[in-house]
């Protein structure tokens, strides 16, 4: 039998109850309460509607809400699991899940491999990785020439691409991460074990006051 | 020659864009 919850409660569309999400991912209760109020301040910077569009999300990120970039748009299109283009309330805590320090190490690996599939064929293919070394070039103000460039993608390909069929599997990725373990480090932060102290929750007492 | 003995990966691992602790910034 459903529940169905009739709570005056001034929720957004895409609002999941706390203890479900606290159920599927590596936060306490509390946590994902803390984490809808830092929700509801991203998703209310630019449109006020509950919900994550891709320019909220840059100007959290770079403080600059139309500053393009190729990985923070890989990471939008990852928590946009629905992907109707905005990231609601249970996308953005089940994504963040992934970069709790006590989620998964598999999880993380998996998570990376995803944002680097750029053309979602399974696989990090060559050109997938020139293209991510020539972003973050650009992003960085570093001019390389292209042989430089071509001799960095070369080497960590061969080195990855352990079948040598021009590709890196999912497989060969979570042998090279073993071998490299640093390149999984962005996928934890630390500050989602203080979520908490950064972002108190009012839930009970905005229940409270809604009584 | 520094750049050349860069892993790729490790190299891309420092974008902004991968840095999500701005989110949490105030």
């Amino acid at each position: 039998m459903g529940c169905f919850c009739s709570k005056n409660t001034r929720h957004t569309p895409g609002y999941e109850e706390p203890t479900v999400l606290a159920a599927e991912t590596p936060f306490t209760v509390s946590e994902v309460e803390a984490l809808y109020e830092l929700f509801k301040k991203l998703s209310s910077s630019i449109i006020d509607d509950g919900l994550i569009h891709k320019e909220e999300f840059q100007l959290a990120l770079f403080k600059n809400r139309n500053k393009r970039n190729l990985f923070a748009d890989r990471i939008f299109d990852l928590f946009d699991i629905k992907r109707n283009g905005v990231i609601e309330f249970g996308e953005f805590v089940r994504s963040l899940g992934v970069f709790h320090p006590n989620a998964p190490e598999a999880d993380k690996i998996g998570f990376a491999f995803r944002l680097y599939d750029l053309r979602h064929t399974g696989y990090i293919e060559r050109e997938e990785l020139k293209e991510m070394v020539l972003a973050l070039l650009q992003e960085s103000d570093l001019i390389l020439s292209d042989d430089i460039v071509e001799v960095i993608v070369d080497k960590t390909f061969n080195e990855a691409d352990t079948k040598g069929d021009g590709r890196i599997d999912q497989e060969e990725w979570k042998e090279f991460v073993s071998k490299n373990p640093s390149l999984i480090k962005n996928m934890t932060l630390p500050y989602l074990k203080d979520i908490t102290l950064a972002f108190p929750s009012f839930v009970v007492s905005a229940e409270v006051e809604d009584l | 020659a520094a750049p050349v003995t860069m892993n790729a990966f490790e190299l891309i691992s420092t974008s902004q864009g991968l840095n999500l602790s701005s989110l949490f910034e105030k």
